[in-house]
C-alpha cells in the first residue's frame, strides 16, 4: 500500500503557531 | 502535563486543534528523530485528529507511523537528489 504521507507537508514549528493547508 | 482528550480539541478552533495536537507530538517524534522532528510531525499533522490522539495514546502507532513518514521523507529526497542530478 502506497502511503498517504505527504513529504511536501508544511514542518511544525512547535512555537508558531500552525497555519492549516488551504 | 494533562493528556490531550478529544473533548478538549473539540472545544478549540480547528487550526488549534492541528497546534494542540503538534505540541503534544513534537516532543515523542523529537526523542526519535531530533533532526526530523519538524518536517514528520508536519507531515503527521496531515492525519485525522482522531488518528492522532490514538497515536498519542498508543507509543506503538505513533513509531510505526512515523517510521513511515520518515520512509516517504527519504525516498522523497532521493529522487529529488537523482533529478537534480540529471
Amino acid at each position: 500500500r502506497k502511503s498517504t504521507l505527504n513529504p511536501n507537508a508544511k514542518e511544525f514549528n512547535p512555537k508558531a503557531f500552525y497555519t492549516p493547508p488551504k | 502535563q494533562v493528556p490531550l482528550t478529544a473533548s478538549m480539541l473539540a472545544a478549540a478552533l480547528p487550526q488549534e486543534q492541528k497546534q494542540m495536537l503538534g505540541e503534544r507530538l513534537y516532543p515523542l517524534i523529537q526523542d526519535m528523530h531530533p533532526t526530523l522532528a519538524g518536517k514528520i510531525t508536519g507531515m503527521l499533522l496531515e492525519i485525522d485528529n482522531s488518528e492522532l490522539l490514538h497515536m498519542l495514546e498508543s507509543q506503538e502507532s505513533l513509531h510505526s507511523k512515523v517510521e513511515e513518514a520518515v520512509a516517504v521523507l527519504q525516498a522523497h529526497q532521493a529522487k529529488d537528489t537523482a533529478q537534480k542530478k540529471g
